[in-house]
């Protein structure tokens, strides 16, 4: 049937009434990454270099919850995860806790293709990312002034809540459940 | 949340998926994304990405899921999608995204929304973020 590629920009309780000045960023975005994977799949470039190189482009944008504009932890620092895998050989590499690797997804492909291992986590991962010499910025780099407010907002209604969820919305009377559901 | 999936021509298949995680996380706190088998997945039959509240999507082995029904039931790729983002995970938690080794490509979830995009070799694309987009 040919080549396909799908992508996401995370999944919530996102408003139909988002003002315009906030959703059209986003829509243009994803026809953009959407572009970029095409042109690369047209190009012959494989399905894992096309996946990595979207979401590059996704990581690099500070709309979406992932490097810049990645939401923060209750202390209002950036912890990151990314993970990726080859459906042919089944071989994958993922991080988390990473907060200066510019493209946390990068490091994770070098953690399935350099190391016997498949997943490496905070100081390790972080030393592996200075061993490799994959970019590194100032975890200020991911920080937007959205995210310290979305923060805000979560901490006053003592909630933790998944992308571009209204905190008034979901909002429970009895302490921070938050995600704890299931 | 943000993730891709893609297949070429020859029907090779990968999954890839990055992540903040949850705002007012705790420090510490693993999601979905970096779970093999969770929010990422890939084998020779499809590629799926994950996003939405990571711990029930970690319960609900959401990416396996979506194989194993194709794999053991002989879904198709749309139903085993669709299946278990209505039958195996929570309302309000889960959107998934997958491409299949024969080029069909779903995206599901049953949050409000999604912001989602899509294209096949067809020349069929696709760009959304609520139903009926």
């Amino acid at each position: 049937m040919g080549w396909a590629i799908a992508l996401h920009g995370g999944a919530g309780d996102i408003p139909r009434s988002m003002p315009s000045n906030r959703l059209e960023p986003r829509k243009a975005a994803l026809h953009y990454c959407l572009q970029i994977g095409v042109e690369a799949l047209k190009a012959g470039r494989s399905p894992l270099d096309v996946v990595e190189l979207v979401v590059c482009a996704l990581e690099d944008n500070p709309n979406f919850n992932a490097g810049k504009g990645s939401v923060l932890t209750g202390k209002g620092t950036v912890e990151m995860e990314a993970c990726i895998m080859d459906g042919n050989t089944k071989s994958c590499g993922a991080v988390s806790g990473v907060s200066t690797v510019k493209n946390a997804i990068s490091l994770a492909r070098l953690v399935m293709e350099k190391t016997p291992h498949i997943y490496l986590g905070f100081e390790g991962a972080e030393e592996f990312a200075r061993e490799q010499g994959i970019e590194v910025v100032d975890s200020s780099h991911f920080i937007t002034l959205e995210n310290i407010e979305r923060l805000k907002q979560a901490k006053e209604a003592n909630r933790v809540q998944i992308d571009f969820t209204q905190p008034i919305h979901q909002e429970l009377k009895d302490g921070p459940k938050g995600d704890q559901i299931g | 949340t943000v993730g891709c999936v893609a297949v070429d021509g020859e029907g090779n298949l990968a999954a890839a998926t990055s992540t903040g995680g949850l705002v007012n996380k705790m420090v510490g706190r693993i999601g979905d994304t970096p779970i093999i088998g969770a929010g990422t997945y890939a084998n020779k039959l499809c590629a799926v990405s994950a996003t939405g509240k990571g711990e029930a999507i970690i319960r609900g082995t959401v990416g396996r899921e979506v194989a194993a029904l194709m794999e053991y039931k002989g879904l198709s790729l749309n139903e085993a999608t669709s299946y278990v983002v209505k039958e195996c995970t929570p309302k309000f938690t889960t959107g998934v995204i997958a491409v299949s080794a024969s080029g069909e490509v779903a995206m599901s979830y049953n949050t409000v929304g999604m912001f989602r995009a899509c294209a096949t070799e067809d020349g069929y694309t696709e760009v959304g973020i609520w139903a009926g987009d």
